[in-house]
């Protein structure tokens, strides 16, 4: 994996061959656990870096908006990095010698997939919508938190169509069991692409989370962090305040679930491209990102519920 | 595989909650086939929308009618799609040979 183009995209296969590698090259840390498939029947394969047992866990996804493709290779970037810092940087040594931490690079591998194959603009799952010619669901409305209330769609032609019912979609079900049989998730961040926010719920509700004070000074903490690099301005808070009501989404569901550090990114945007982001800006999205997660992180362990 | 010629994605930039709403109109134009990036929020955020060149004209003249401000944030979205695709091919030349 040194020798792996960190600064450009890639394939599904290839993202799937850097996944098995690292685990190869780092028998004693990573390890891949497959936690379900996808409609398509891809592999849905988390990455989990472990020094022992029966520890707490950190989740990380990215790339549920399959056309995000900056957030599917910051996952591959933030994957080397655990890699290797552990050991040398104290902080994540630290972490990981107390918890292990969960990263799924492909969310939504169809999606990815159809994104290379046949259509670049393609956000939502790929299994067809009975009784409609239009195919997906948005797997960030589909989860079992205010869902099929305002803020997510019933049409199936929409971008932000939420499913015939919550988990209806094989890649939101399989994490959904994985939280739920784990039963020790600490902080569970899912990464979007793009407009620059660090969010926490809720988005269904304008109900403040009852942990809205310590989100938000944690989020301003991390987003500090991230600005410390290359100076990139995030916006923060929950969902329904910083951007608009979203209902069924990810870390609504999560948070419910009693995962205190639920947060959403929505990574860089440098104006001019949106989600089509050039492969340069890879790295530096990468790496202001990865500051910010590990204040989240540090934070989750420091902070045990 | 799917082709985006003439398509364009357009920044709005709304100056007030009126314009906001008209902004938010355009959402339910479903005849204009129009794929919201980022969606309507609030004054201060821009609005990005891919617009498909069937409706572009359309688009257009509804902003302009409104005041609405807006800017072409990509001209030309399949010359982008092209280069992002040859720059994951040069790099996949480039694995090739290594190997």
């Amino acid at each position: 994996t040194d020798s792996f183009d960190y600064a450009n995209y890639h394939t599904i296969s290839e993202i799937y061959n850097f996944q098995d590698m690292l685990v190869r090259e780092n028998p004693n840390l990573v390890s891949k656990i497959v936690i379900g498939q996808s409609y398509e029947g891809r592999p849905l394969s988390v990455l989990k870096f472990s020094t022992g047992a029966n520890r707490p866990g950190l989740w990380i996804d990215t790339g549920i908006h399959s056309r995000e493709w900056v957030t599917q290779a910051s996952g591959t970037w933030f994957a080397k990095k655990i890699a290797t810092a552990y050991g040398s940087d104290p902080a994540l040594t630290a972490i990981l010698n107390n918890m292990d931490i969960f990263l799924l690079i492909m969310t939504n591998p169809d999606g990815f997939a159809y994104t290379q194959t046949n259509n670049r603009m393609w956000r939502k799952t790929r299994k067809p919508n009975p009784g409609s010619s239009c195919v997906g669901v948005d797997p960030n409305r589909n989860w079992d938190a205010g869902f099929g209330e305002p803020g997510a769609s019933n049409n199936p032609c929409s971008e932000t169509y939420r499913g015939p019912r919550a988990n209806s979609e094989s890649e939101v079900k399989s994490i959904v069991d994985f939280v739920r049989s784990h039963g020790n998730l600490k902080s569970f961040i899912s990464i979007h692409s793009y407009s620059q926010m660090l969010l926490y719920p809720y988005g269904y509700t304008s109900t403040p989370a009852k942990d809205q004070a310590e989100l938000h000074s944690l989020a301003k903490k991390a987003i500090t962090a991230l600005a410390s690099l290359y100076g990139t301005r995030y916006r923060y808070g929950s969902i329904i305040n910083t951007i608009y009501q979203a209902s069924g989404g990810t870390i609504d569901w999560t948070y419910n679930q009693g995962i205190k550090y639920s947060y959403t990114f929505e990574l860089r945007d440098t104006g001019d491209y949106g989600f089509l982001l050039p492969a340069n800006q890879i790295i530096p999205t990468a790496e202001e990102t990865w500051l910010a997660l590990m204040v989240i992180m540090k934070h989750a362990y420091k902070n045990a519920y | 595989k799917e082709t985006f010629e003439g398509h364009q994605v357009l920044r709005i930039t709304a100056k007030d909650e009126a314009q906001l709403a008209l902004i938010k109109d355009l959402e339910d134009m479903i005849h204009f086939e129009l794929d919201f990036w980022r969606g309507v929020t609030d004054v201060a955020s821009p609005v990005d929308v891919r617009v498909p060149f069937h409706s572009l004209q359309s688009v257009k003249v509804y902003l302009e009618t409104k005041a609405i401000e807006y800017a072409t944030m990509i001209e030309d979205l399949q010359a982008l799609l092209e280069k992002e695709q040859e720059e994951m091919d040069a790099v996949a030349r480039a694995g090739g040979a290594r190997s």
